[in-house]
């Protein structure tokens, strides 16, 4: 069987309402090491890949390895039924046809149960190497949530230009044109704010905002964002869960026509 | 800037 507890419930709420637009259904495959989801949009232009450790999970136990389709709206039903204090705890028998999930008030008073019906989904999974990134820029996630907000009013589509001293957002539209640059700063009076540059080579590519607003929803889930960039490779948007785990989204470039 | 090209451009189907 398949059994895990978070007592912070909320991270799993958040992590479903960050994907829940950009894919219909996914699988979410179990086994020893933790829960896991890779999943496609449907224009296959973007990948959410999400990765909870066990050791994460106050509790986690998985006898074998289960793949469970689920789709993302009915899940999200589902766990906005939970109070954002609450502990949940995923639970499913081998072969079975649900998942439980039980949501335990802080003060133990409020217990509840609901299952959802698991389905068969077809998912086609890509195997991405682990690369070396021609740029990495950690910025506080918020920072990147308005950046990419304010320039989808401008524009459909983002620069993005990092050297080893900033990283530029800049977008052209009907109306006019913007640019948002922002410095490297490694505060450590307020690492909250901090942004860093890690480069080999500057790198320019090109991106359809729609998705990183979309990617943006994942804000709730940590301080910082971490964006890596390759000459001709789609964009890594990480969003690291503290202690728990990874929300990655992959997204393939604008190329010229 | 153009054209939207697909993922499946760079990662193989594993």
């Amino acid at each position: 069987m398949f059994e895990a507890r978070l007592q912070q419930g909320a991270l799993l709420k958040k992590v479903v309402e960050a994907i829940k637009d950009l894919i219909e259904d996914a699988n979410f495959d179990c086994n020893n090491s933790g829960f896991s989801l890779q999943a496609m949009d449907s224009s296959h232009v973007s990948l959410v890949a999400l990765s909870l450790r066990a050791d994460g999970f106050e509790h986690y136990r998985c006898d074998r390895n289960v793949s469970m389709g689920m789709k993302l709206a009915n899940l999200s039903k589902i766990l906005k039924c939970a109070g954002n204090d609450d502990a949940i705890t995923m639970k499913s028998e081998d072969n079975g046809d649900t998942i439980t999930f039980m949501f335990e008030s802080q003060n133990q008073e409020r217990l509840s149960e609901f299952d959802l019906k698991l389905m068969d989904i077809d998912s086609e999974h890509l195997g991405i190497p682990e690369a070396e990134y021609d740029a990495t820029v950690k910025l506080p996630s918020s920072e990147f949530q308005r950046i990419v907000k304010d320039l989808a009013s401008i524009g459909d589509t983002v620069e993005i230009s990092v050297t080893k001293d900033a990283v530029k957002f800049g977008t052209n539209g009907d109306i006019g044109s913007a640019n948002v640059m922002c410095r490297q700063n490694k505060s450590v009076d307020k690492p909250e704010e901090s942004t860093e540059i890690d480069i080999t080579e500057p790198v320019a590519l090109t991106f359809a905002l729609r998705y990183l607003n979309s990617f943006a929803k994942a804000t709730p889930l940590s301080s910082h964002v971490v964006l890596k960039l390759s000459k001709d490779l789609p964009i890594v948007v990480e969003y690291h869960i503290e202690n728990v785990g990874r929300l990655s989204f992959f997204l393939a470039p604008k190329v010229e026509e | 800037y153009g054209a939207q090209a697909s993922l499946e451009a760079y990662y193989q189907q594993a």
